[in-house]
């Protein structure tokens, strides 16, 4: 059955998209039936996908970016579109906008899982509370359970500040936190500005192992 | 006269709010009378200046943060809440969301100067684009001309392609660029852990430095 995955987070910058594209290329390049889903105004996974932001077919209510060879990429032509039934698809993959409103909500109400990625940051990780919360309340899809699953990212190995904040953040969401996390590597920023992944771009990054190690932990360990 | 400064970009997570900090406390700092104003739902700018995020006092449709020592703060109680006249300020700096809806909206048409901080990352520069149209379509406040400056924050020195996309960024936007740029500077997080400033926490670094300087550039040669 269908999986899908909604990244979210009401901070700004911490790596949400970078993190819906780089997890749906990941399951697509396992062998997974992938479909990526841009729900930011921004439309910066569309942007990060493809060399021109200009080759989107009309879906009806939706934009098909067929230009995008790496995963299926879709994106909203009005506003409210209800999400586009996928049942042809292992896993659809849901970038949020840094905000609350209408498409997260929207987005965490068709969610199986939750994906949070953490900036491991002050202001980020007020934020944090305020995101769990608002999944926890949200209500569920069926019977099954939605998890939520919290994902370091953009860490420095050497940076005592990251190093005390992870283990705190260990402590207390042991259940809700990925194994893998991502270190920061400048290759992502030079990939998107090729219109590539960094699995196309380079794929002995750290970058791009990371989130290769993030999809095998999506196929083998969230159910 | 009041000068009124809108920090803002849609895209997040690009330093917003540690500018609209920074330039509010130094420009404090350098004698000025300044409020500072923070309109994003996640009032980061009152987590980052109060050790605790409790102590307002309601003054109608605003919040006063009282216990922040370092600048005058408020924030929003209402959401559509017109901006309080500030007649007896030099300067009102606005930190906005990430996104250019109603809020940020209003800032610009309450501004006079448009700060907008650009991170030199790929996805940052793409929106630029599209803040620097809304700022030109903004309906003008009186005679005078609101005035944009761009300010590079974050920078790593280290980094060549942060280096070719400053040079870019000059040459493309000579008029409305800062002479001061933002070096990255990990105290800023620390800081704004403990509630301060980087100028309260260590008036010596790279960070607080960087900010001075911007506040001198716009008492200097903003007019
Ligand atoms: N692990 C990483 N290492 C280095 N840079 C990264 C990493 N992850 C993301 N980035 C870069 O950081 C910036 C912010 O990431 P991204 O745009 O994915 O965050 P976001 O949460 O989607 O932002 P927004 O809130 O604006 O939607 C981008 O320029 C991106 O290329
Ligand atoms: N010059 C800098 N050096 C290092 N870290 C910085 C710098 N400026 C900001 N930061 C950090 O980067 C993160 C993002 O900055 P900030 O929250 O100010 O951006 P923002 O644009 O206001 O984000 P949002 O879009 O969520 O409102 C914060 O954790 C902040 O402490
Ligand atoms: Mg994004
Ligand atoms: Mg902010």
């Amino acid at each position: 059955r269908t999986r899908v995955i909604a990244c979210a987070n009401q901070k700004g910058g911490v790596g949400k998209t970078t993190t819906a594209v780089h997890l749906a290329v990941g399951l697509r390049r396992a062998g997974r039936r992938v479909r990526l889903i841009d729900l930011d105004p921004q439309r910066n996974a569309v942007l990060s996908l493809c060399e021109e932001d200009q080759d989107a077919t009309s879906n009806g209510a939706w934009w098909v970016w067929s230009s995008c060879s790496e995963v299926e990429l879709w994106s909203p032509a009005e506003r409210s579109a209800d999400l586009p039934a996928s049942p042809d698809f292992d896993y659809v993959v849901l970038d949020c906008p840094p905000n609350l409103e209408n498409s997260t909500q929207r987005a965490l109400e068709a969610s199986d899982h939750v994906l949070v990625p953490l900036q491991c940051e002050f202001l980020a990780m007020e934020g944090l509370t305020q995101i769990l919360a608002r999944v926890r309340a949200t209500k569920p899809k069926g019977d099954a359970r939605r998890t939520v699953h919290v994902l370091p990212v953009m860490l420095e190995p050497g940076s005592g500040l990251h190093q005390d904040i992870l283990e705190d953040v260990w402590r207390h969401l042991a259940d809700n936190i990925c194994r893998t996390w991502i270190p920061r590597d400048p290759a992502f920023s030079e990939a998107s500005s090729y219109g590539r992944s960094l699995f196309s771009q380079n794929i002995r990054s750290i970058g791009a192992r990371a989130y290769a190690k993030l999809a095998r932990e999506v196929e083998d360990g969230w159910t």
